[in-house]
């Protein structure tokens, strides 16, 4: 934990649908690689946070501190990337859905 | 059309999905474990398409959704009628294409008996060759949930005869849109070469299904995954298996979090305090608050000579090194 990089960025995170308790109905696939982002957006930020305009603003306001209470921007999913899923419905009939934004490919502060 | 396994499955895994009898493994799992020669044709043609479109970017049919319809078989006037429930399509799923698969093999006619003619002497008995295989028609109505009529007669279809048993598939999207339109959701489908079925039919490996190709417009929205996936299991009965013992959680989830063991020892060196000495109600501050970067300064040890004003108790609190007082330790150099 210690050896991870404080700036923000992707950190690893597999799930496994029996630990929510959707194995009963999902049929493939059993786990996948989600990821989440975390991290610190603190001034100035490096370019590999890929700041957003209003996120370079937000954190000059706060280091500046002209506004008490402003928060550092948020270290939140990017590009992200879909999954296929094949499950049973409720009538036992077999469905594949392919859901959008289930993977974290790039994090970013925003 | 594609052709099948040729080898029947066994009847028992036939059930495809209907999930093992042993109760700790779920139908998804049973589902996922089976292997192709096991599991009906729905089952092995939606883990094809899995594999497919899970693949990064792919998007089936040009949407995003694959429906499967199992049939439920019936029999009526003596002919056996394929009937289809739609209803779990949601309001949001645009369909794109609609196919209709089934098992079909030539149905030959039964073959003439001719009397034999024994005028010359080596004449043999012969039968008439069978006639051309008999011509299938395939019938489709739609009806709504609770109708005892046959339904809307929606479509039908002439099908050449197959130069063997194989699958075929037809596009059925017109008779699906329509059906749905019309807010019938049951739909049937009806084999008939114009001969009585012989015998009762029964559902195999061979029963045929439907794959309905679909673009779910709320599959962008926040949340969409919980709204398929997140919900009670389709599958537990609402009272635990009668054997199962009667605290036994029939949840197969294997716990992770592991308990604390014991009262929680925090990492700090003892009697090194960080709350400041001269604020008695100082605020608790969190130890991270104190120390702004993960590796904390370490303090200098004050000298020997003013560790010795603060007096003895106060040194023997805040020392870390444990002293004896001189008698104590002669006895211990003796022993």
């Amino acid at each position: 934990q210690w050896d991870e990089p404080r700036v923000c960025s992707r950190r690893y995170l597999k799930v496994d649908f029996a630990d929510i308790g959707w194995n009963e109905w999902i049929i493939s696939p059993k786990s996948f690689d989600a990821y989440y982002c975390s991290g610190a957006c603190e001034f100035p930020m490096p370019k590999m946070v890929r700041p957003s305009n209003h996120a370079t603003i937000q954190s000059i306001v706060r280091a500046v501190g002209i506004v008490p209470g402003i928060p550092e921007p948020c270290c939140v999913p990017d590009k992200m990337s879909s999954l296929g899923v094949l499950f049973l419905d409720e009538n036992r009939n077999v469905v594949l859905k392919v859901y959008p934004n289930m993977s974290v490919e790039t994090c970013a502060c925003r | 059309s594609h052709t099948a396994a040729a080898r029947p499955a066994p009847p028992a895994a036939a059930d495809g999905l209907a999930g093992d009898k042993n109760p700790q493994r779920s139908p998804g799992d049973v589902a996922a474990a089976q292997s192709p020669g096991a599991q009906d044709m729905v089952a092995v043609h939606m883990l094809r398409l899995y594999e497919k479109y899970s693949r990064r970017g792919a998007r089936p049919g040009g949407g995003n959704t694959v429906r499967s319809f199992r049939a439920r078989l019936e029999v009526v006037n003596q002919k056996a009628v394929y009937f289809f429930n739609l209803t779990s399509m949601q309001d949001s799923e645009m369909i794109l294409t609609a196919t209709f698969h089934f098992y079909s093999e030539p149905q030959w006619p039964p073959a003439r008996e001719v009397p034999c003619k024994q005028r010359a002497k080596n004449a043999s008995c012969r039968l008439l060759p069978p006639g051309p295989p008999a011509r299938q028609h395939l019938l489709f109505r739609s009806l709504s949930q609770n109708t005892a009529t046959q339904g809307l007669l929606r479509g039908a279809m002439a099908l050449p005869p197959p130069p063997r048993g194989l699958w075929q598939a037809k596009d059925i999207s017109l008779i699906v849109k329509a059906a749905r339109r019309d807010g019938e959701l049951l739909l049937s489908a009806q084999l008939d070469s114009g001969e009585k079925d012989m015998g009762v039919p029964r559902l195999g490996p061979h029963a045929p299904y439907i794959l309905i190709y679909a673009n779910d417009l709320a599959i962008s929205e926040p949340n969409s995954v919980a709204v398929t996936l997140q919900r009670y299991d389709p599958f537990q009965a609402g009272d635990p298996e009668p054997g199962a013992a009667p605290n036994s959680s029939a949840d197969p989830r294997v716990r992770r979090a592991t308990q604390a063991t014991g009262p929680l020892q925090n990492n700090e060196l003892p009697g090194l305090d960080e709350r400041p000495a001269q604020a008695p109600h100082a605020q608790h501050y969190h130890k991270h608050e104190l120390w702004p970067n993960p590796l904390r300064a370490l303090k200098p040890r004050p000298g020997r000579k003013d560790r010795r004003k603060k007096g003895q108790d106060v040194f023997m609190a805040s020392s870390q090194v444990l002293d004896f007082d001189e008698k104590t330790m002669q006895k211990a150099r003796k022993k």
